[in-house]
C-alpha cells in the first residue's frame, strides 16, 4: 500500500 | 506532527528564506549554485502535485506553496535579474545538474512502492533531492571566502534532512508507522553527502573562523 503515512510530510 | 518534524520544516523554511534575504538585501547570488536551485524546483513540483488532488492541512499546504514559490523566486533572481544575475559564479558552477535527473527517474521507475504517476513522480523527487546539494557543495569548495549567510543555508538546508531522520524515527517507534525505506535512505544519503560541511562548519563556528571548505 502507497505510504499514505509519508504523504503529510514535507 | 512531532518536534522533530517541526523543527525540520522550520529550518528548510528558514535556509529559503535566510537564502532569499541575502540576494534581496546584497543584491548578490555570489557563492550560490543555481544548478542546485533549479533542482530544487524540479523536487518540489515532482513532489507536491498532491497539492491539487489531497488536502492534508493547512499548514500542509502553506507550507508546499511557500516551498514552490521560494525556490522558483531564487531561480528568476539569478537568471533574470539585471543586477543579481550578473553576480552568479557561472564559471565556477559546471556541474552539470541535468545529469543526475534521468538516472534518479529510472531508478524511480524500478524502484518505489506504487507504480503509479504521484508516487513515481513522488519518490523521483526523493532521490532527486538527496543529490541536489550535490552542484552547491562543489561550488562552495572553489569558493574562497563564503560569507556567513550562504554557510548559514547550508547548514540550515542539512539539518532539516537530519531532523526529518530523527522524525522518522519518532514516528516508527510511537507511531508504529509502516518501514519507509526509499524515504530513509533517500534522507540518509541526503544527510551524509553533508558530512564534511557540517564538519567544517562546526568547526569554524567553534574557533569563530572564517568558513573554509579544502579543496
Amino acid at each position: 500500500t502507497p505510504e499514505e503515512g509519508v504523504k503529510d510530510e514535507l | 506532527m512531532n518536534i522533530f518534524r517541526l523543527a525540520g520544516d522550520m529550518s528548510h523554511l528558514l535556509s529559503v528564506i535566510l537564502l532569499l534575504l541575502k540576494i534581496r538585501t546584497t543584491k548578490s547570488c555570489a557563492g550560490i549554485s543555481l544548478k542546485t536551485q533549479e533542482l530544487y524546483v524540479v523536487v518540489f513540483l515532482a513532489r507536491y502535485l498532491n497539492l491539487f488532488t489531497r488536502y492534508y492541512s493547512f499548514y500542509n499546504t502553506v507550507m508546499k506553496l511557500v516551498f514552490i514559490a521560494t525556490s522558483v523566486c531564487i531561480v528568476w533572481y539569478m537568471r533574470f535579474h539585471k543586477v543579481v544575475k550578473q553576480t552568479y559564479n557561472k564559471d565556477l558552477d559546471t556541474f552539470r545538474h541535468y545529469v543526475v535527473i534521468p538516472p534518479c527517474f529510472l531508478l524511480a521507475l524500478l524502484v518505489h512502492h506504487e507504480f503509479t504517476v504521484m508516487e513515481v513522480l513522488w519518490t523521483f523527487s526523493l532521490y532527486l533531492e538527496a543529490v541536489a546539494i550535490l552542484p552547491q557543495l562543489i561550488l562552495l569548495q572553489r569558493t574562497r571566502n563564503i560569507d556567513n549567510l550562504t554557510g548559514n543555508y547550508i547548514f540550515l538546508l542539512g539539518a532539516y534532512r537530519a531532523l526529518y531522520l530523527l522524525n522518522w524515527i519518532y514516528r516508527f517507534f510511537m507511531e508504529k508507522a509502516q518501514a519507509r525505506w526509499i524515504s530513509w535512505i533517500s534522507g540518509l544519503v541526503q544527510t551524509a553527502l553533508y558530512a564534511d560541511f557540517f564538519y567544517y562548519y562546526i568547526k569554524s563556528w567553534k574557533n569563530n573562523e572564517k568558513l573554509k571548505l579544502p579543496a
